[in-house]
């Protein structure tokens, strides 16, 4: 009913909010909000394909980038010392790139941050 | 769950960052 697709998107809205906090691009948060209308209501799945495929044309992912371990590997090489991943996640959080959140276990672009780095659903 | 990706563009800074740090 409408209500029900009201009710269901009122509580995306409120989760997508704690997405809001995260650094995430707003094309990303929109298509997870497609995708969760589309895990409650099956039947509206080809419309929100419709969506994400319109969402993907105009705003596509940049280059995904590394990992912190890629970094790691590579300044191990650059700089002929073992640089491990933890070292390179301490040096990201001192020079202000990033922040930890410890209840969610997860790592959050800073401003400075997102200059040289992208948040990305995993 | 979420993911950073880091652009090449950390690479400098973070070798300047641990240049330091090993000297």
């Amino acid at each position: 009913s409408p209500e029900q697709l009201q009710n269901a998107m009122e509580t995306i809205d409120r989760l997508s909010g704690w997405l809001d906090d995260t650094g995430l691009k707003q094309a990303a948060i929109a298509q997870w909000k497609f995708n969760a209308l589309a895990a409650m209501y099956p039947d509206l799945r080809e419309v929100t394909e419709l969506a994400k495929q319109l969402i993907g044309s105009s705003s596509p992912l940049p280059d995904a980038g590394m990992s912190v371990t890629e970094v790691a590997s590579l300044l191990t090489e650059s700089l002929e010392t073992k640089i491990k991943p933890e070292q390179v996640n301490q040096a990201l959080v001192t020079l202000g790139y990033q922040q930890r959140n410890e209840q969610k276990r997860i790592w959050i672009l800073t401003e400075a941050g997102t200059e040289h780095g992208t948040s990305l659903l995993a | 769950g979420t993911q950073v990706k880091w652009h090449r563009s950390i690479l400098a800074i973070l070798e300047n960052y641990f240049r330091e740090e090993i000297n």
